[in-house]
């Protein structure tokens, strides 16, 4: 269950666009610290980062060398994860 | 009110008897039971060869109800990155939901296990991925699996229904949902269908669910019994059709599978309804596989009506659409979509037109309304974006506003329909306003584009307010979907009565021969028509001439005329020099018997085997519309549709990937398409889908499966294991930053570099520099280190302290 109400949680998980191939992408995930967990479902370019030196739930976007990732010229785009309540119906 | 159903299907399973959604056979009460899917079983369509998945906590895929459709291909964990669906099992039962709405697509009948589900011979899947964090991630992985594979999936879930949340998906599940479409199901798209929201009681509104309001998402409500509307409903224009679910207590309910073999009543919501239609769809898909994602909600559309549904907004569009906020087009039927379903032609491409009304700035009063209105012409203009025909229209808004729960907003169509794009809510006291939020009606599907569309926000404060603060539409934009031409060709079935094609025959000649002259009586002197033959004529014109020259068309009772050839639907009898009439539906013959057809008139198809028209071909051919003729299909087609080469069904030795028979390639080889043979497999994998290593299906012996592909030993970082639901040993990762492990959680015996190796698992090397003895004595005394999230602390420092 989300703690923090509703408020944003964020998680230590990436979503990435890199263009390139897996290659690119596993060299950009180990030049910031993430681990590469491979395409997102059928997206193409799309790649699931994950840190493991990021708290695993928080109530703010932390900041560190791992936020670099947003700024690589390689990189087209770059969302951490926030989780989504959700209710089955 | 159903009499007793002389045709009624008898299954063992011992709650079929509960199953008054299907089947209505109950003598002492009155039972309406209008889904008609036992008509649908009835005319052989039970989900065959339909794959459908279940997106939500799990599947208990060895439920006795369920294993013998269970697909492990239409099955993924993605909670727990594996291939095993099967749901966490806890003291409070929490995964019971995916479960219970897989047993209604496609519980098996007949095996004496609790029920039946609506396409019982289909596959079924499921996608683990509510049972735990959801992210934009999580959600487009989901519905993103094996798209060329899997042709439905069903989602009965969504943001809050608390009255208050605005939600929806993501812009990863945004781009998997447009994907779906595009690509899913080899360019035909992928079906997603969707319960609508659950927070009826919290007068929550579903326009406020980006799921449900996506046009790629087909929302579906839910009706009881009686036709009422159930405590749990949400209304909004999204909604294209319902089920029926569970009510009130007084109310019959739904009976589906439930976790730990069981079997259940306790199923309810819309919950209930989604899986309902995920199972009519598939009986659909059976009946034709070619159907696109929209030709299905065009079905949905054209056979859904409201019966027995109560409702106080039941309104019929410019269309002659019935359509209601609460049911969407009424309740689905079954039957009459296989039917339509069988000679349904794909609609036209979808179109997209865009306006948006010059900006300016329009505050809304607190007690009073804004109208703004846009003249379109249906983007005419640009062929590749007319529109002409509507199907979803979406207004895409920009509000600014101190309460957003005081705010209804009304869209009114060019013909005048209005349709409720959001209702207040109660709840909702945020003051964030409408961000560019999309809201998507299907009430004006079928009318025309063109003309005046009128915006209407009306702020109805609810509570006390400081009215110097004033809501603003910033902006908003008009979306039209549709098509620039009519989508449905004359001879599509407009009822699923009207299935056979009939053309009475003295309504078709009237048509064509309307010889209304009359007979002069005087005697009359002018000249002949050239027509005449020698014995002349009584007027100047062809009906006048009392022989021909060529032909004579017609008799005395529908006045003869002479003709230099004969018209279509006749032939030229050279004897008589007569035009007779040729079989019923030729266009052209060589005589007068159901054989002498040449061709047909439109909608039938000649027949060449025996020379008759017909609107079914026989076994083994195709109704090819060009030429109007029964074609041969390919030779390994048995079964094949509008295109030779488009096959339905194939002979024996021959299986169907996609619409093509390809031999059935022995084990260690793939059918290549491009040179038309069985080549071999890698030599890791026992079958395959292609060459390459990555496309292994099922591993070599010998071998084990890591991520996509077959390996003889593990790489480092991974170890060998057995996993559930896999016939043949995987590789599984190794906990993180570990590079050798014997099994799952903290066996490692190598890490990375950069990590060192402490009670059997990797920390990184880094020292905590506050880790003096009193701290150390806390992380011993508690055991944090064996608590994953503070390992990478002070765990190294402190033990190689001591």
């Amino acid at each position: 269950s989300v703690a923090f109400g509703h408020r944003d949680v964020y998680t230590n998980h990436w979503a990435v666009r890199i263009t390139g191939g897996q290659e690119q992408a596993d060299k950009i995930s180990a030049k910031y610290g993430y681990m590469n967990l491979g395409q997102i479902g059928s997206l193409e370019d799309h790649y699931h980062f994950h840190h493991s030196r990021i708290v695993r739930r928080a109530a703010y976007a932390l900041k560190g060398p791992h936020s670099f990732i947003h700024m690589d010229p390689e990189v087209d785009w770059a969302q951490q994860q926030v989780v989504k309540p959700r209710v089955k119906r | 009110h159903a009499q007793i159903d002389p045709s009624f299907i008898h299954f063992n399973d011992p709650k079929w008897f509960n199953m008054w959604y299907i089947h209505c056979n109950d003598k002492s009460s009155h039972c309406r039971s209008e889904m008609n899917i036992q008509a649908a079983w009835q005319r052989g369509y039970t989900g065959k060869n339909v794959v459908v998945t279940i997106l939500d906590d799990g599947i208990e895929r060895n439920h006795p109800d369920l294993a013998q459709n269970y697909d492990h291909l239409a099955s993924y964990d993605v909670n727990g990155n594996d291939h095993d669906p099967t749901p966490r099992y806890d003291s409070r039962n929490e995964n019971i939901h995916g479960t219970r709405c897989a047993g209604e697509v496609a519980a098996v009948a007949n095996n004496s296990h609790c029920m039946v589900g609506i396409a019982y011979n289909a596959h079924i899947g499921g996608i683990r991925m509510l049972d735990g964090d959801v992210t934009d991630i999580v959600e487009a992985k989901s519905l993103g699996i094996r798209p060329d594979y899997i042709d439905i999936y069903s989602a009965s879930w969504g943001p809050k229904d608390d009255g208050k949340t605005v939600d929806g998906p993501g812009p990863l599940t945004k781009q998997a949902f447009e994907r779906g479409i595009k690509k899913g199901r080899k360019g035909l798209g992928s079906i997603f269908v969707w319960a609508s929201g659950n927070g009826g009681r919290q007068g929550d509104h579903c326009s406020c669910d980006g799921y449900t309001s996506s046009i790629y998402t087909i929302s579906i409500s839910s009706t009881t019994e009686n036709g009422n509307r159930p405590w749990y409903l949400e209304a909004c224009s999204s909604i294209l059709a319902t089920t029926y679910s569970s009510g009130d207590f007084n109310e019959r309910k739904i009976v589906t599978t439930d976790i730990r073999q069981r079997c259940t009543d306790g199923h309810t919501g819309t919950s209930v309804s989604a899986p309902i239609v995920a199972g009519i769809i598939a009986l659909a898909l059976e009946a034709n596989f070619l159907l696109t994602w929209r030709d299905v909600q065009h079905l949905l559309v054209r056979t859904s009506r409201p019966v027995h549904l109560k409702a106080d907004d039941w309104r019929t569009n410019a269309a002659g659409h019935r359509v209601s906020h609460l049911y969407g087009f009424g309740l689905v039927d079954a039957e009459a979509m296989v039917l339509e379903a069988e000679k349904w032609r794909t609609v036209p491409s979808q179109h997209t037109c865009s306006q948006m009304p010059e900006r300016r700035i329009r505050y809304i009063h607190a007690g009073q309304s804004v109208n703004s209105s846009i003249t379109t012409s249906g983007c005419s203009e640009e062929p590749e974006q007319h529109v002409d025909h509507l199907e979803h229209v979406v207004v895409k808004v920009l509000v600014v506003h101190p309460r957003r729960g005081d705010l209804e907003i009304n869209l009114i169509s060019p013909s005048g329909m209005k349709s409720q794009l959001l209702a207040k809510r109660l709840f909702d006291s945020s003051n964030e306003g409408f961000r560019n939020w999309e809201f998507m009606t299907v009430h004006f599907w079928g009318e025309k584009a063109e003309g005046t569309w009128t915006l209407e926000i009306i702020d109805s404060p609810s509570k006390l307010r400081n009215p110097e603060v004033l809501g603003n539409l910033k902006e908003w934009t008009l979306i039209l979907h549709g098509t620039s031409q009519n989508p449905y060709q004359p001879y599509s079935g407009q009822h699923s009565s009207s299935r056979m094609l009939e053309i009475p025959a003295s309504q078709e000649f009237q048509e064509e021969q309307q010889l209304e002259a009359e007979e002069e009586q005087d005697e009359y002197n002018g000249s002949c028509h050239s027509e005449c033959g020698d014995q002349g004529c009584d007027g100047p014109d062809a009906e006048h001439c009392l022989n021909c020259v060529h032909f004579s068309l017609g008799s005395l009772k529908s006045d003869r005329s002479c003709v230099s050839h004969c018209p279509l639907g006749h032939y030229e009898d050279m004897v008589s020099r007569r035009c007779r009439r040729c079989y019923k539906g030729c266009e052209r013959c060589v005589g007068q018997s159901a054989g002498d057809c040449v061709s047909c008139r439109r909608g039938l198809y000649l027949n060449r085997l025996n020379s008759s028209c017909t609107d079914t071909c026989p076994p083994g051919y195709f109704a090819d519309e060009n030429q109007r003729q029964c074609l041969k299909c390919h030779d390994t087609c048995m079964r094949c549709l509008r295109y030779a080469d488009r096959c339905t069904a194939c002979r024996e030795r021959y299986s169907l990937a996609g619409m093509t028979c390809v031999p059935q390639c022995t084990d260690g080889t793939f059918f290549h398409l491009e040179e038309m043979t069985c080549s071999p497999c890698h030599s890791s994998c026992r079958t395959c889908t292609g060459p390459g290593k990555e496309e292994c299906i099922q591993c070599a012996e010998d071998y084990l499966q890591q991520e996509w592909g077959c390996v003889q030993t593990c790489t480092p970082g991974f170890y060998s294991g057995e996993s559930a639901g896999v016939p043949h040993k995987m590789c599984h990762r190794c906990e993180e930053n570990c590079l050798s492990c014997s099994g799952p959680g903290t066996t490692c015996t190598k890490c990375k570099e950069g990590y060192s190796l402490v009670s059997r698992t990797c920390i990184v090397n880094a020292s905590c520099n506050n880790a003096d003895e009193v701290f150390c004595e806390m992380v011993k005394s508690n055991r944090l280190c064996e608590k994953k999230l503070y390992r990478q602390f002070c765990c190294r420092t402190c033990l190689m302290n001591g």
